[in-house]
């Protein structure tokens, strides 16, 4: 039994790839087989984990454009059971690629398909996507069993969020993926201090109720920091309120799983 | 004589919204006649202003697409010589619409095209554009006469920096804007506290030189209160280091027109 979670906001700068690198992070150092997909032509996922791919060696592009087999482009990463599916920035390309190709239907389900055969050999497959609603991020919705929402306890969130939703409903309800779930929606870089923080963090809850998971994750330099060193959070600052936060967010996230 | 400036960068969530309403408005406040245009579907810069576009009404969309003239769609600010263009969420319809109609060579000069009987009314044009590298990007490139672009002093804004200028030169050389220029790197949400934004400060003004501002914006809560309030930092709380900052960055600007 595997779950395919998109990690999602068209927002920039939310907390997406941060999210995506430490909860894989986390549920993998459980023991549990994660495979994060990296589909943004940033490639911070990558970065984030200390893999870089050079001209023409394997990537998600390559996948996508069938180059090369999903095997071949797997990386291992510091974690044993945490696989990696790089991107590069050749990935830019797809959308404008796809577009002029394949008609609409089959552009949006490319990743669905390759991922398909995954499903057996991973318990989580968590996908990181671009700051857009475009043609990448369609793509991760429709291969997805959930979304999970990271976002920033700050006024333009809040806008923002009404439009991701409208975005997930029509998912929904044209047929494109009518099993598409809300995993949950998380506070990222929560400042207690701050009025602004506490009073959207409320707004949130209040709007979207059990929706919103109980962790919130605290703005802490050392998940800024992490990155640089090419590792997650808890391989690098086990100690740290960031390391703490996502740890406890992977029990929330198994907990919710339980309940179904 | 004006000079139209977009506001870019790829990465999410950097400033860009917050550096273009804000510098608009402090350029505005000192008398000079100024242009915010919103490229953006999520339309912060928009609602940052406290305007919101009703259904059907004039939007950049409906000036784009030529279903409306850009007169009809522009819409005074509370301050009397900033100007906005609004957005919507119907703008992202742009990016698909725009790719199966026109060859492509025009439809990233649409922005341009309209842009250009503005230059007359305004001394300065600002664009604000999405976190992408797609073709509503791409208009603004085309349309400017030099890019700004704001950046976190976080470890993932050095790795996309050396991405967007790929693409700005690339503009330059295959003749698509041959006189785009780089009007400047900007410092955003810097927290001196930290030795990541000091490491990474220090690293941009080693790379980038004469092109990084010596004014930096510093995290300052009163900057993401002000567009709950639809005001620029200016109006909304002009004792903030957030409003001097931007006072600071707009006689700064102002120098660099002068030494041409
Ligand atoms: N809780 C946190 N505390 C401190 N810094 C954080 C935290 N979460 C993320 N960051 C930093 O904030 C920046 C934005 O986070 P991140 O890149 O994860 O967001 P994103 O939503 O993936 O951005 P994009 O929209 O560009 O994909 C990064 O530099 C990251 O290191
Ligand atoms: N100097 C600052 N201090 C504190 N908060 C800030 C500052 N600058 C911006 N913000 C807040 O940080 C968030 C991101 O800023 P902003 O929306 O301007 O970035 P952006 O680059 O336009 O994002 P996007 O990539 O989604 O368009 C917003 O909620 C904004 O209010
Ligand atoms: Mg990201
Ligand atoms: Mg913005």
């Amino acid at each position: 039994m595997s779950k395919i979670v998109s990690i999602s906001n068209q927002k920039g700068g939310v907390g997406k790839t941060t999210t995506s690198i430490n909860l894989a992070a986390a549920l993998a150092a459980a023991d549990l087989k994660v495979l994060l997909v990296d589909l943004d032509p940033q490639a911070n996922a990558s970065s984030g984990l200390g893999v870089y791919v050079g001209e023409g060696e394997p990537d998600i592009y390559r996948v996508l454009t069938g180059h090369t087999d999903m095997k071949q482009a797997l990386r291992q990463t510091a974690i044993p059971s945490l696989t990696l599916l790089p991107s590069s920035s050749d990935l830019a390309a797809l959308e404008v690629e796809l577009v002029e190709g394949l008609p609409s239907a089959q552009r949006a389900g490319l990743l669905a398909q390759k991922l398909a055969g995954m499903r057996d050999h991973f318990d989580y497959i968590f996908i990181d996507t671009p700051p857009s609603l475009g043609l990448l991020t369609l793509n991760a919705l429709m291969a997805a069993d959930s979304v999970l929402i990271p976002m920033q306890a700050e006024y333009f969130a809040m806008e923002g969020l009404g439009q991701f939703m409208n975005t997930v409903e029509l998912i929904r309800t044209e047929g494109l993926n009518p099993s598409l779930t809300i995993e949950g929606v998380l506070l990222c870089m929560v400042d207690d201090r701050t009025n602004l923080s506490r009073e959207v963090s409320n707004e949130v809850r209040e709007y979207f109720g059990q929706l919103v998971y109980e962790t919130t994750i605290p703005r802490n330099v050392r998940l800024g920091e992490s990155p640089s060193y090419g590792k997650p959070i808890i391989l690098y600052a086990i100690e740290s309120k960031g390391a703490r936060a996502y740890l406890d967010l992977a029990e929330e996230f198994l907990r919710r799983q339980d309940k179904g």
